[in-house]
């Protein structure tokens, strides 16, 4: 494992450690999609489908496990936690899944490196992870009260993106066989969809305010 | 194929 790929896990750990130290410390998912947050376990339920029958490593399957139990608690918190629950912008946060998880699943039976069902919810993953952000970019810019720690999130989220492009190239010309236009396509999306976002993070840093969104 | 063993990332 190269240094790009282990800084990408780990800037999108702390994306989940920040979200989970919001919410416990301040008892409120105010600026939180719901939406974003179920999606991102739907991808991680149908992609880590493969800890029941294949083994990378120690480290892999620790991850995975992390990342599934941490999005279900993100999801327990801000569905069933008394006061957490009262704080979530339900009026606000009104994207339809099915406008992405639809098209995901066509995209995926359509394009994929083979009609197995495994390998087809994988590939479901990969393409509904690069727009799962969709519904919690809607959501920061119709409240545009962004909270540092939120803020700090989605830097981190895409931070992890733009990290993983750095390991794939790094493995391109690393590893001779390393070939794989499907991720790449799908990462470099959703490395895009940041873009706009992390041009205004920037400008609120560099002016020392508070990230405001136009 | 050797698109099997790129499942080692997350």
């Amino acid at each position: 494992m190269n240094l790009f790929r282990l800084a990408g896990d780990m800037s999108h750990l702390f994306s989940i450690v920040l979200i989970l130290l919001k919410i416990y410390t301040s008892k409120s998912c105010a600026g939180l999609s719901m939406k974003t947050q179920e999606l991102y376990t739907l991808v991680f339920v149908t992609r880590y489908l493969d800890l029941f029958y294949s083994y990378v490593s120690l480290y892999n399957t620790v991850m995975k496990l992390i990342f599934l139990a941490s999005s279900f608690g993100i999801l327990w918190y801000m569905r069933y936690h008394k006061q957490v629950k009262q704080t979530y912008d339900r009026e606000q946060d009104t994207f339809r899944h099915y406008i992405l998880v639809v098209p995901c699943a066509v995209l995926a039976l359509i394009v994929n490196n083979e009609l197995s069902v495994t390998e087809v919810l994988w590939t479901f993953s990969i393409y509904l992870e690069a727009v799962a952000i969709l519904p919690q970019l809607v959501l920061l810019q119709r409240t545009k009260n962004v909270d540092n720690l939120t803020g700090q999130y989605i830097f981190f989220l895409g931070a992890y993106r733009a990290l993983y492009i750095l390991n794939w190239i790094y493995r391109y010309w690393t590893e001779p066989k390393y070939r794989q236009y499907l991720v790449w396509a799908a990462g470099l999306v959703q490395t895009g969809l940041y873009a706009d976002f992390f041009y205004y993070y920037l400008k609120s840093w560099q002016a020392g305010e508070k990230l405001r969104l136009p | 194929e050797d698109f099997i063993d790129l499942k080692d990332e997350l």
